[in-house]
């Protein structure tokens, strides 16, 4: 099952 | 007091029209850099990063750093009331709760204003790293939208691959598979119809294709499209827009679990 990430898994709040 | 007067008004009607069904409502920021948003879609999946440059108005009046919320939907409606020859000025006041959009026909004759509410959005500005991408692919925007098109006729999901041999989306889906490999070829008449493969190494990524149509949206800003791929990051798919700097969609992967 392919398990779609979230943007905020890679990138922080400035 | 903010105005900014855009020679090449449709560049804005076209940035809206790609836009406007991925994200709701964002806050457009203005600074002596120039006229930029960042925004994510409403399940932050993937993210949209707009940059037009200073440089490239006609005028680009910015006194201080300014945060406009607008609905994007209602600001697409608006751009559409502007002719695609339209000089389109952008003017608000420090500390108002509108913007006013100002369309002027080419010679002059016809000048219409337009006036929006702005509205209040909380929203987190995202630091995104330079990063170093296991392979960026260029090639023709329309040639992109077309596979995104076709592929998504098939299936729900776009597995893109960059191995030596060229770049390959594949998809599948009730009623069987597909496959479309472009190879490098960078030695056709036109600039804008090469294809051109910068590997690092091999990377396979997924990603949904529902997505990658609605960044296709923005094939009418530019002839090339840059795709950059790295298996840690979301993918960027990037626009560049004629002198006066990019639209950029981010969009995270679909990971096996």
């Amino acid at each position: 099952v392919n398990q779609q990430r979230q943007i905020t898994c890679f990138f922080t709040p400035n | 007091m903010l105005e900014l007067r855009l020679l090449q008004g449709s560049l804005l009607k076209k940035v809206l029209e790609s836009i406007k069904d991925l994200v709701t409502e964002a806050n457009f920021d203005c600074s002596a850099t120039g006229f930029s948003l960042q925004a994510m879609d409403s399940s932050h999946v993937a993210l949209v990063a707009l940059l037009l440059r200073s440089e490239g108005f006609e005028h680009f009046r910015c006194d201080r750093n300014i945060s406009m919320g607008m609905k994007l939907v209602n600001m697409a409606m608006m751009l559409k009331c502007a002719g695609n020859d339209d000089i389109i000025t952008i003017k608000a006041d420090d500390g108002g709760d509108t913007v006013t959009f100002m369309f002027e026909s080419p010679n002059q004759d016809k000048i219409a204003d337009f006036e929006m509410k702005l509205m209040n959005i909380d929203s987190e500005h995202l630091g995104i790293p330079e990063a170093e991408y296991q392979a960026i692919v260029r090639m023709p925007s329309s040639e992109f939208a077309r596979i995104c098109k076709d592929l998504s006729t098939i299936g729900d999901t776009v597995i893109i691959s960059v191995t030596k041999e060229g770049v390959k989306f594949s998809t599948k889906g009730d009623i069987g598979t597909a496959n479309i490999v472009c190879r490098q070829n960078a030695t056709v008449d036109k600039p804008e119809d090469a294809i051109i493969i910068e590997m690092k190494e091999p990377v396979s990524l997924t990603f949904a294709l529902r997505y990658m149509n609605s960044f296709t949206k923005a094939t009418p800003l530019a002839n090339i499209v840059t795709i950059s791929l790295s298996s840690e990051l979301p993918v960027v798919v990037e626009y560049k827009i004629a002198e006066m700097g990019y639209i950029r969609f981010y969009l995270a992967p679909k990971i096996e679990e």
